[in-house]
């Protein structure tokens, strides 16, 4: 068995936020 | 870049190494262009497994932004891909197979014990040593749960025009050809020769399709709990198109439609038996038409043949039954029509269900969709890349 040391939680943004960012990111960039 | 050292399989640990300069040229190959027929003969959610190899590896080497940024961009790619897809059930099917897959993966592969129980010991070694992902899951699953809408309405799309004539119309009893309530003889036929009338379909046709639909879905290797959520959803649909029917027009309520009917949907119950999917309650969504089914056959005269019909349609609310016999329209001189005082018996009954108030079924109902937990026996260490899919970029670690 692997040992079991706490892994480090990444922080998700919900599908909407990421939806929002990859418009606002494809706006930027024409 | 790499020394090209063929190593035995044993040394591998299931990772994929990449270059962060090369996710997008990784995210445009696996998700952006592919087509589900360049993994076909592949092992199914191939592109999902290969997606998970490379999280592995980024959480391998502790690299936080690597592998928040690859799994963004998967997740941005495969929305667009349904986007500009979406009208078509065989991309839908694939990215639902996938994206449930990787969702699938990553609980699997977690660490977290309640998801490894059905792990081999290796598959336990190749868990995630730094990172949890559980956000990520829920996005996964946010977006598993989107796909699979999707999914729904392409095929309702594709089937909603094929039901009132596969289920109520088309004669796929052949003595019963010709067997028409009086004055509705030649409805059918003259329809089908009417320019810009509306197409025809017989229960065969629709049964083709949903065997294409249930080959695609079984193809790209959805979970068989999932193809048997969309088959109900189908179901569903097929149920409340052909009762409303039934329910508005008269033409329909006869003692040989009700035969037909029968039959339809025996037929739809055998389709489901042949393909593994009885467990799946399908069937059960088509119970308010098979009873509405026997009610158009059986005898509609005494008190006794009105309490017959109470006890047998469960699944109809008495407004619905008074109105099928309301319409009901005998075949020919001989049937009697039904009674005023046998439907205002109908009627009288002590009301023992809880009938909706509304006369029409929803046929845009939505049945709640789950995504059961399902490992893979996979061992990642074994996983061939083809040389087609042109991910040479990768390294197997």
């Amino acid at each position: 068995r692997p040992p079991s040391r706490p892994r480090i939680l990444l922080k998700a943004p919900t599908l909407a936020e990421m939806e929002e960012m990859n418009i606002s990111e494809e706006e930027e960039s024409p | 870049r790499q020394v090209t050292v063929q190593r035995k399989e044993k040394d591998f640990e299931g990772m994929l190494e990449y270059h962060k300069e090369d996710e997008a040229l990784l995210v445009k190959t696996l998700v952006t262009d592919i087509r589900p027929s360049t993994v076909s003969a592949t092992v199914p959610c191939l592109p999902a497994y290969i997606l998970f190899m490379c999280i592995r590896h980024a959480d391998y080497i502790n690299d936080d932004s690597k592998v928040e940024s690859l799994l963004t961009a998967t997740i941005n790619a495969v929305k667009k891909v349904l986007k500009k897809n979406n009208e078509d059930f065989e991309m839908t099917s694939f990215w639902l197979a996938n994206t449930s897959r990787l969702l699938h993966c990553l609980k699997q592969y977690s660490g977290d014990e309640a998801f490894m129980t059905q792990n081999t010991s290796k598959q336990n070694e190749h868990c995630l040593k730094n990172f949890d992902l559980a956000e990520y899951r829920q996005v996964l699953s946010d977006l598993s749960i989107q796909i699979y809408q999707q999914l729904i309405k392409v095929a309702e799309a594709t089937i909603q025009p094929m039901i009132v004539s596969a289920m109520l119309e088309s004669e796929s009893i052949p003595s019963l050809a010709g067997v028409k309530p009086m004055g509705y003889r030649h409805r059918s036929s003259s329809m089908d020769t009417d320019a810009g009338g509306p197409a025809s379909y017989t229960l065969q046709a629709l049964i083709r399709q949903l065997g294409q639909f249930h080959a695609v879905m079984q193809e790209h290797g959805l979970d068989p709990e999932i193809t048997g959520q969309v088959v109900r959803q189908l179901f569903h649909c097929i149920n409340a198109v052909t009762l409303n029917n039934l329910l508005l027009r008269k033409d329909v309520c006869s003692w040989s439609t009700g035969m037909q009917l029968r039959y339809n949907t025996s037929q739809m119950e055998e389709w489901l038996r042949a393909n593994n999917l009885y467990q799946s309650k399908a069937a059960a969504t088509l119970e308010p038409v098979i009873q509405a089914a026997q009610l158009l056959q059986v005898k509609k005269k005494t008190t006794q043949d009105a309490e017959a019909i109470c006890s047998l349609c469960t699944a109809l609310s008495t407004q619905q039954i008074v109105k099928i016999l309301n319409l009901y329209t005998p075949l020919n001189e001989f049937e009697e029509r039904v009674t005023v005082s046998f439907i205002r018996n109908i009627q009288n009954r002590p009301q023992q269900r809880s009938d909706p108030p509304q006369l029409l079924m929803d046929t845009k109902h939505t049945f709640p969709v789950l995504f059961p937990y399902t490992p893979s026996a996979l061992s990642l260490e074994t996983l061939h890349i083809p040389a087609s899919l042109c991910l040479d970029f990768l390294n197997r670690v």
